[in-house]
C-alpha cells in the first residue's frame, strides 16, 4: 500500500544519512519473548570489546515501558527507548526524530555501531524497514517449528535469521533441523544461526557474522 | 481511529446475530506460539463430552498456512482456515463471508460453540474484536515475565487471562506469581488462570469457566 512505499521511500533515505555519517545499523525483528534483547545484550559485550560503548547506540521500540533500553543501559552504551502507544511497528519518521532528540549529525558522528530493536511481533514491523544494514529476525524454539512457513513474508526479507533458545529444543523436543530447513526453503540467501542468548551457544557465529558487515561499512 | 471505531460496530452486529442464533463465540489470542492452539484443542476434548462434535465450530486465522485448522479438524468438529495474507488480525467482515461461505443461518443454527482462534500477535487483534462473548488472552512463560505490562492495551480488553507452559516456569527461573499479579493490576476484573497445554494443568478450570459462560448465551 502507500504507507508501505512511503516509509521504504524514507528508509532509503535513512540509510543514506547512516552511510554518510559512517555507521552501521543492525536492526533485530521478532515475536514478543523470542530472545532479541537478550541476544542485543550478548552481542553488545562482544561489541564493546571491539568499541568503545560511547561508539554504541541501542534504539529499542516497545508498545509501552523502558523495560528493554533499562536492561541495555546497564551495559554502559548510549540507549534509547521509543514506546509506540499502540502501534504494532516502528517507521523511519519516529527513528529519524529521536536521532535528532540525541543531538542529530553532531552526536552520530562518533557513533559506529547502531542496533535498533523493533517491537516484539512477527508481522508489522518486518513490512517497515528502518534503513537497516541488515535485518536479523529472531526467532525461538519455543514458539513451535511452523513459525517460518506461518511468516513467509517476514522470513523472506530478512538478512539473517536466528533460531533461539536452542537450549530448549531437546527439553520441549522441537526439531531444530527442520525449522534450519524451513527457513533455508523461504530464504535461500539469508545465513541461518542457531543460539542460546542464555548459554551463550551460537553468538560468536553471528557477532562475526554482524563484524564483517561492518567492516564494509564504516 | 475510524477503522477501529466502525470494526467495534461491525463486531456488536456480528453479537447480535450470534446471540439470535443462540451460539456462544469464544475468542482466542496472544502472541505467536504462546499455546492458543494446543490450548483449544485440550479445550475441545472436554466441549466434546457436552456437545455433539457437529455442535462446535473453529475458525482459525493466520497470514498463511491451514496448520491449525488441519490440527483440530483430527477432533471431528468443523474446522475453517482464513489466511489473512499479510493482515496482523482478523477483521469482522473477513469472520462473516467465513460465516456466510459456510451457508449462513441455516449451517449456524445448529452450532452451539464457536472457537475463533486469531493471527498470533500480542497486539493488533486486541483492537478488533470479533463480537465474541469472552476474549481469552494466552500468554506463557518462554515469552518472560514482562509481557503484560509490556502490552497493558491487550492485557486490559481482554476477558480472561491465561498464563500457559507453566511446565516451563521452574526450568526458565520464570516467576509466575509476578506474572499473575501483573495481569491482576493491570485488569481487575479478569480471571487470570496457570494452564499447561502440555500436561492439562489448568484446563479443567478453564472449561468450567467458559461452560458458565455458554449456559448463559446458549
Ligand atoms: N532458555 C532460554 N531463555 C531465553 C533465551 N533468550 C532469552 N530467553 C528468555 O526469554 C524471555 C524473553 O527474552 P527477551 O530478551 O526479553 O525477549 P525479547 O524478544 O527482547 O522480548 P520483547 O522485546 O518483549 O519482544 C526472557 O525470560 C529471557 O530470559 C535463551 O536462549 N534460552
Ligand atoms: N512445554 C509446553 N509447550 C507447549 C505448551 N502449549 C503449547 N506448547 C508448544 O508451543 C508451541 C506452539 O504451540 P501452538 O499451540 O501452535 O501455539 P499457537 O499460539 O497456536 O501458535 P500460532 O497460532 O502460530 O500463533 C508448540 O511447539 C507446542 O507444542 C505447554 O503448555 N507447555
Ligand atoms: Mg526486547
Ligand atoms: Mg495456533
Amino acid at each position: 500500500k502507500d504507507v508501505i512505499k512511503e516509509n521504504e521511500r524514507l528508509a532509503m533515505k535513512l540509510r543514506e544519512f547512516y552511510d554518510s555519517l559512517g555507521l552501521v545499523a543492525y536492526e533485530f525483528l521478532g515475536g514478543p519473548g523470542s530472545g532479541k534483547t537478550s541476544l542485543i545484550e550478548k552481542l553488545v559485550e562482544r561489541f564493546t570489546s571491539d568499541f568503545s560503548p560511547s561508539e554504541l547506540l541501542y534504539i529499542d521500540g516497545d508498545v509501552a515501558t523502558s523495560i528493554d533500553s533499562e536492561r541495555m543501559s546497564k551495559h554502559g552504551i548510549y540507549t534509547v527507548q521509543i514506546n509506540t502507544g499502540g502501534s504494532c511497528h516502528l517507521e523511519v519518521p519516529q527513528v529519524k526524530k529521536t536521532l535528532m532528540k540525541l543531538g542529530g549529525r553532531p552526536f552520530l558522528e562518533k557513533i559506529k555501531v547502531m542496533i535498533i530493536e523493533n517491537v516484539g511481533n512477527m508481522i508489522c514491523p518486518f513490512s517497515f524497514p528502518l534503513g537497516a544494514h541488515a535485518r536479523i529476525m529472531v526467532a525461538d524454539v519455543a514458539e513451535g517449528e511452523d513459525k517460518f512457513i506461518k511468516h513467509p513474508l517476514s522470513t523472506r526479507v530478512s538478512d539473517i535469521i536466528v533460531i533461539n533458545k536452542v537450549d530448549l529444543a531437546e527439553y520441549l523436543g522441537v526439531n531444530i533441523d527442520k525449522m534450519k530447513s524451513d527457513a533455508y526453503e523461504i530464504n535461500p540467501r539469508a545465513p541461518v544461526y542457531l543460539a542460546s542468548a542464555k548459554t551463550g551457544y551460537g553468538i560468536d557465529e553471528i557477532y562475526q557474522s554482524l563484524m564483517k558487515l561492518a567492516e564494509k561499512v564504516i
